[in-house]
């Protein structure tokens, strides 16, 4: 594994990390997209069923049980728990998942590299994974107060997928693997959709201001 | 050549 995959991945536990943390300490989900969050778990169920199926290494297995099962405590959280859920922006998070889900799941039917039932999912995932951000850009373009766990968890979320774009880079130099186009594709589109955020994220950081994106 | 695209990304 080279530098840029273990910088990705531990950018997306980070965010993660972070994510939870704003819901445990604050008692708070304020400013979090609930839709982004349940996309996040189908994301997770659809591409880890090879869990039980092909075993790659500890770190593996061990990586996809904790995204599994904090995307699923997060939703958890915003759903059932007495104090946090009271925190939904429920008015302002209306985004819908169909409009995503749908479109990506027949994109996957059409363009794949195996018509299998696991590859198929698979692709599906990383069709979702591209988008999967934009109800929780949206909410934060509705909300007037970002706080900055919230700014840095999305911008955690972001950075993840383009230091993926390094890892790819580099594996295929230096790896002799194929041309990998569903990957690398959606990999792209989803950190060209942090694109905007990325600017004010950092320019907020740069001039201390706090975060608001343009509306 | 590697025939299966590599899934050992998360």
């Amino acid at each position: 594994m080279n530098a840029f995959r273990l910088a990705g991945d531990m950018t997306h536990l980070l965010s993660i990390i972070l994510l939870l943390l704003k819901i445990r300490a604050t008692k708070s989900c304020a400013g979090i997209s609930l839709k982004t969050q349940e996309l996040y778990v189908i994301v997770f169920m659809s591409r880890y069923l090879d869990l039980f199926r092909t075993y790659y290494s500890l770190y593996n297995s061990l990586m996809k049980i904790i995204f599994l099962g904090t995307s699923m405590c997060i939703v958890w959280y915003m759903r059932s728990h007495k104090v946090v859920r009271q925190t939904y922006n429920n008015d302002e998070d209306t985004f819908r998942h169909f409009f995503l889900v749908l479109p990506c799941f027949v994109l996957a039917l059409l363009v794949h590299r195996n018509f299998t039932f696991i590859e198929i999912l698979w692709t599906f995932s990383l069709y979702l994974e591209s988008v999967a951000i934009l109800p929780q850009l949206v909410l934060l373009q509705k909300s007037s107060n970002i706080d900055n766990l919230t700014g840095t968890y999305v911008f955690l979320l972001g950075a993840y997928r383009g230091l993926y774009l390094f890892n790819w880079v580099y594996r295929f130099f230096t790896e002799n693997h194929r041309v990998r186009w569903i990957p690398w594709l959606s990999g792209l589109i989803q950190t060209a959709i942090y694109t905007d955020f990325f600017y004010y994220y950092i320019r907020s950081w740069k001039n201390r201001e706090k975060l608001k994106l343009p509306a | 050549e590697v025939l299966h695209e590599p899934k050992d990304e998360l």
